[in-house]
């Protein structure tokens, strides 16, 4: 199923989303 | 992470996104973001259309905050 491989690379890219503005937030202080 | 944590650090993320304090992010915001996290144009795109669940557009703080929850809650289950 097509959309539902497009719904994990969008978890994949959210999740890096979200990983890079915790970092960044606590990165940079 | 505390549930306030939560709150506040999606307020922090949600306001880095509006800098101009429209109360919501428009694709546009998004797109400032390039260049300030390690995430291609095409992947900023990506994670707005993910994010906006009504599909108009304009993401609301709600919107923000249930993808960030989501996210919280898929990373405590793996």
């Amino acid at each position: 199923d097509p959309n539902m491989k497009a719904g994990a690379a969008n978890e994949g890219v959210l999740a890096n989303f979200f990983n890079s503005l915790l970092s960044k937030k606590t990165g940079s202080p | 992470l505390g549930e306030n944590t939560i709150l506040e650090k999606t307020h922090e993320f949600f306001q880095m996104c509006d800098i101009e304090n429209k109360g919501f992010i428009s694709r546009r915001d998004m797109q400032r973001l390039n260049g300030g996290l390690p995430l291609s144009a095409e992947e900023l795109e990506n994670v707005f259309d993910t994010l906006d669940s009504d599909g108009n557009g304009y993401l609301t703080l709600d919107e923000f905050s249930s993808g960030f929850s989501k996210f919280l809650f898929g990373r405590k289950i793996s």
